[in-house]
C-alpha cells in the first residue's frame, strides 16, 4: 500500500499477486493459560506445506469460483432444509451411497492449520471451517477409498489413545444434527458419514482420540470422524477441523478450557500467514455486533448497510433483513442480496471509471484490466452491522485477482432477494 | 442469505464470543 485517504486506497498494481515465498506475520503467537494460538495458511500459497512440490495441483481462479459457488448453494440448502429432521440410513463402508437430502459445506474452504492427532502424535493439517461441525480424517487403512494428501493418513491402530465409539452411545445418536446424516453402525462401532454441497464425501468410524493443539494444549478423548471412505475436493489436506455451533464441534468440545470463545485472521494473501486462536484476546479495538439467530449451525450476522468511497448507499433495511446473514471462514466471496450487490457494483464501477473494464470471471462481473497503471486507486468499501458496528474492508478484501489484465471486484449478487 | 466470506475477512481480526453471542472484529489483526 502506498498511500491512504478517508475514502481510497492507492497500491502497487505488483501487490495485487502473492509473492513467490513465504513471509510470516510480524505477530507473535503467544500461548498462556487462557488462550493458545495455531498458525494459518492458505491451503496453495507458499506459506503451507501441502504446496512444497506441488504434487497435489492447485485449482485454477474459476475453478475456486465454482466450488465457492457450491459451497453457497448447499449453505441456502441447509438453512432451507435444517439437519434435524433425519433421514434414511446410510450405506457403510460398502457403498459410496449416502443421502444427498441436503449438503454439509466444503467448496473451496482453503486456510489449513496443522494440531497434532493420537499419541504419539501425528502433525495434521486440517482446512478449519466455521461452518463444520465434525472434525474428521482420513484413517489407515483406508478401508474404501483415501484422496491424496500430503501428510501420512493417520493409522488407529498405531495410537495409544484412540477409541471406536460404540453404536449404543447416545454421543453416536447426536450424529444426526452434526453431520445430517443418521450415523450407520458396523460390528458396534458407530458409522459417520458427512456428504458435502459438492458431491465429496467422507465415511468412517466415529471415534476419540488425543488432539494436540500446542505442546502446552492438548485435549483427551475428542470425538472426531476417522474416514475410510473419502473423496472430493480437499486439496491435499488431511481434512477438516470443525468450528461450528453443534456440540460435537471443536469449539463445543473445548469450551470446559476456551469457554467457546475463539479468534482468527486470515492473511492478506497467500504468501504471509494469520493465526488461529483458541480462549480470550486482547479485543480492545475490537467492534463487537450481536450473533443473529439465522440458524442454529451458522454464524448468523445482521448487515444493514454498505458504503463506497466514503459514501454510504441508499439501500433499504429490508433487503438485508429480508433473507439475513451470515459469516463464513469457507466461503471465499461474500454474497450479497441483488439489489444491494446492484447499488456496490454500480458506485464502485462509478468511482473506478478511469480504468478499463474487462470480461468477467465467473460469477464475477465487475473486472478490470490494470496492464497499464504501476499504481491504482481504489475506493474504500464498508460493511454496517447490527449495533451501529461499521467495519471497513482491507484493501487485500475488495478484488480477487485472476491475472494483471483481469482483476475482478470479489463481491458477488444472491440470484434471489430471498435467497 | 448474505455471507461476508473470507475474501472480505483478510487482515481482520474475527472474534467469535460464543457465550456473549457476538462476533467482533479489528482492523489489521494479522500483525
Amino acid at each position: 500500500k502506498i498511500a491512504e485517504n478517508h475514502h481510497s486506497h492507492t497500491i502497487e498494481a505488483s501487490s495485487l499477486f502473492p509473492s513467490t515465498s513465504c513471509k510470516s506475520s510480524t505477530k507473535i503467537l503467544s500461548n498462556n493459560d487462557n488462550k493458545t494460538s495455531l498458525k494459518v495458511v492458505h491451503k496453495h500459497g507458499p506459506c503451507s506445506k501441502l504446496n512444497q512440490e506441488k504434487t497435489i495441483a492447485a485449482p485454477t481462479d474459476t475453478e475456486i469460483l465454482l466450488q465457492d459457488q457450491s459451497r453457497v448453494k448447499s449453505i441456502h440448502s441447509r438453512l432451507s432444509n435444517p439437519k434435524t429432521s433425519g433421514g434414511n440410513d446410510v450405506k457403510v463402508i460398502d457403498s459410496t451411497t449416502i443421502p444427498a437430502k441436503d449438503g454439509n459445506v466444503i467448496g473451496s474452504a482453503s486456510y489449513i492449520v496443522t494440531v497434532g492427532l493420537g499419541t504419539p502424535q501425528k502433525e495434521l493439517s486440517l482446512i478449519f471451517d466455521t461452518a463444520s461441525d465434525i472434525t474428521w480424517t482420513q484413517c489407515k487403512p483406508c478401508a474404501i477409498s483415501c484422496y491424496d494428501q500430503k501428510e501420512q493418513i493417520f493409522d488407529p491402530s498405531q495410537s495409544t489413545s484412540y477409541t471406536n465409539i460404540s453404536c449404543s452411545s447416545s454421543i453416536c445418536s447426536s450424529l444426526t444434527s452434526a453431520t445430517g446424516t443418521p450415523p450407520g453402525c458396523v460390528s458396534s462401532t458407530c458409522v459417520y458419514a458427512i456428504q458435502y454441497g459438492d458431491g465429496s464425501f467422507t465415511i468412517g468410524f466415529f471415534g476419540t482420540e488425543k488432539l494436540t493443539l500446542t505442546p502446552t494444549d492438548a485435549f483427551n478423548n475428542i470425538y472426531f470422524g476417522c474416514g475410510q471412505n473419502n473423496q472430493g475436493l480437499f486439496g491435499g489436506s488431511a481434512g477438516i477441523l470443525g468450528l461450528g455451533r453443534d456440540k460435537l464441534s471443536f469449539v463445543s468440545q473445548t469450551a470446559h478450557k476456551y469457554n467457546k470463545i475463539f479468534s482468527y485472521c486470515l492473511p492478506s494473501s497467500s504468501s504471509s500467514t494469520g493465526f488461529l486462536t483458541f480462549g480470550c484476546s486482547d479485543t480492545k479495538n475490537a467492534k463487537f455486533t450481536p450473533l443473529s439467530t439465522i440458524s442454529a449451525g451458522f454464524y448468523g450476522l445482521d448487515f444493514t448497510g454498505i458504503s463506497v468511497g466514503g459514501t454510504k448507499l441508499a439501500i433499504s433495511a429490508s433487503v438485508f433483513s429480508t433473507a439475513g446473514g451470515l459469516i463464513d471462514s469457507g466461503t471465499v466471496i461474500t454474497r450479497l442480496p441483488p439489489a444491494a450487490y446492484s447499488a456496490l457494483r454500480a458506485s464502485f464501477r462509478k468511482l473506478m471509471s478511469k480504468y478499463p473494464m474487462t470480461k468477467a470471471l465467473s460469477i464475477l462481473d465487475t473486472c478490470y484490466d490494470f496492464s497499464n497503471y504501476s499504481t491504482i486507486s481504489v475506493p474504500k468499501i464498508g460493511f454496517f452491522f447490527s449495533g451501529g458496528v461499521e467495519v471497513d474492508i482491507d484493501v487485500s478484501g475488495v478484488f480477487f485477482a485472476s491475472s494483471i489484465s483481469q482483476v475482478c471486484l470479489a463481491f458477488a449478487g444472491n440470484k434471489n432477494a430471498t435467497d | 442469505v448474505s455471507i461476508f466470506g473470507n475474501v472480505q475477512q483478510k487482515t481482520l481480526e474475527v472474534f467469535y464470543d460464543g457465550p456473549a453471542g457476538k462476533v467482533g472484529f479489528a482492523s489489521g489483526g494479522c500483525s
